[in-house]
């Protein structure tokens, strides 16, 4: 499960990250042992635009939290796992024949947009919409 | 090496990565924001009032709850003929915008022509640097206008604005009027003219941008220097210095290139 949002993210982001590409990547997982792979579910993801050291030409905002989808979507796909249709097909098949027929994926469903303040190389300034930024909801596709 | 002093268990491989890594990592979230390498600004503060401008817009888009609708946040102040630009005032090319860019004035030279006396500044932009598909869909020349003691509350001026066309070294160069207005001496606050239709020309045309061109008359129609009605220039302080603004829509989709 998922630390919070986001904003409790900043309160625990550690001081003077290690790497200087960092990419904060958090996922409790409750069950994670091997054998027993989770379901397809979103996870947190959190991209530090701060720790990455670009504040220099990045006006707004610090980072933000992409997340990402993570687990398995296998037999009985049951309702709650934002399914397609299509997709409880493809788990029959793969049911059925699993070396050949791969299980459907753990993919984003719902996506939204973030806008970015940055200076260009001639210091003027762009504010951007980027589209399909954020993860809203994760599905087996 | 994602998370190695991070208190979160996480179910990921936790291994260091190698500086290649970490640059092709860099490149790729660069590659999000649609830029092929890392900007390096030349200036950068954040207290100048460009960047104040954008920031405020960038509130205003992400903070209005629902990030579809937001409020245009800067009101200029509205001269005896009215808003300066009623289009630019309803909200929808901001809403709309895929992008928003302001440009930062590369040069200024406060001129006065002779024999017949006339005084006008100018002020260049450069938009040659906009991203493919992107087409203007608005666009403003803001300029701030002190408060001026020394004259008269109800002293007004008439403040009018140039695209130079052409330019000759032994005469004034070409113009056309963009806009004309009466202002007061009292009035204080930032002036906005619509400048959509020339900025779409300099992007189609960058060889055509020779900037634009500001001039000043008193009621009697003598030509006078902008600082006289408190228009302020490259001199005056970095949160009042003018700039221009365009809004822009993709008119195309963005089909990444194969790598």
């Amino acid at each position: 499960s998922a630390l919070g949002g986001s904003k409790q993210r900043n309160a625990n982001q550690p001081k003077g990250a290690k790497s200087q590409v960092t990419l904060r990547m958090a996922n409790i997982a409750e069950n994670s042992s091997s054998d027993q792979m989770q379901a397809c579910k979103k996870h947190e993801l959190y991209v530090s635009f701060k720790d990455l050291k670009w504040q220099d030409w990045i006006i707004a905002p610090d980072g933000y939290a992409a997340y990402y989808c993570e687990g398995e979507c296998a037999f009985p796909l049951n309702s709650y796992m934002n399914a397609t249709n299509h997709a409880i097909m493809q788990t029959l098949v793969n049911f059925i024949n699993p070396k050949s027929v791969p299980k459907p994926c753990c993919v984003p469903t719902q996506l939204n947009a973030i806008s970015v303040l940055y200076y260009d190389d001639s210091s003027n300034v762009i504010l951007k919409k980027y589209r399909n930024m954020v993860v809203r909801a994760c599905g087996c596709h | 090496n994602f998370t190695s002093d991070n208190e979160f268990h996480s179910s990921f491989i936790h291994r260091r990565l190698k500086s290649q890594e970490r640059r092709e990592m860099q490149r790729e979230i660069l590659s999000i924001l649609g830029l092929p390498h890392r900007p390096r600004p030349h200036l950068h503060g954040k207290h100048n009032a460009a960047p104040m401008f954008m920031l405020d817009l960038y509130n205003a888009m992400t903070t209005d709850g629902d990030e579809n609708r937001y409020s245009y946040p800067y009101k200029p102040i509205f001269t005896t003929q009215g808003p300066p630009i009623a289009s630019l005032q309803d909200n929808n090319f901001l809403n709309d915008a895929d992008m928003v860019m302001s440009f930062v004035n590369l040069v200024e030279h406060d001129k006065e022509f002779l024999p017949v006396r006339r005084h006008h500044r100018e002020f260049r932009f450069d938009l040659s640097r906009i991203p493919e598909g992107e087409a203007v869909t608005a666009a403003e020349f803001r300029i701030y206008k002190d408060f001026i003691h020394e004259r008269f509350d109800n002293e007004t001026f008439r403040i009018s604005i140039y695209q130079v066309l052409e330019e000759h070294s032994d005469r004034e160069s070409d113009l056309f009027l963009l806009d004309s207005r009466v202002i007061w001496a009292a009035e204080e606050g930032w002036l906005v003219f619509d400048v959509t239709a020339t900025s779409n020309h300099w992007v189609l045309n960058p060889g055509r941008n020779l900037g634009l061109q500001l001039a000043l008359e008193s009621t009697n129609g003598e030509s006078i220097s902008l600082r006289v009605a408190g228009l302020i220039g490259r001199s005056g302080p970095q949160n009042k210095q003018p700039f221009m603004v365009a809004f822009f829509k993709a008119t195309e989709v963005h089909l990444r290139s194969i790598r």
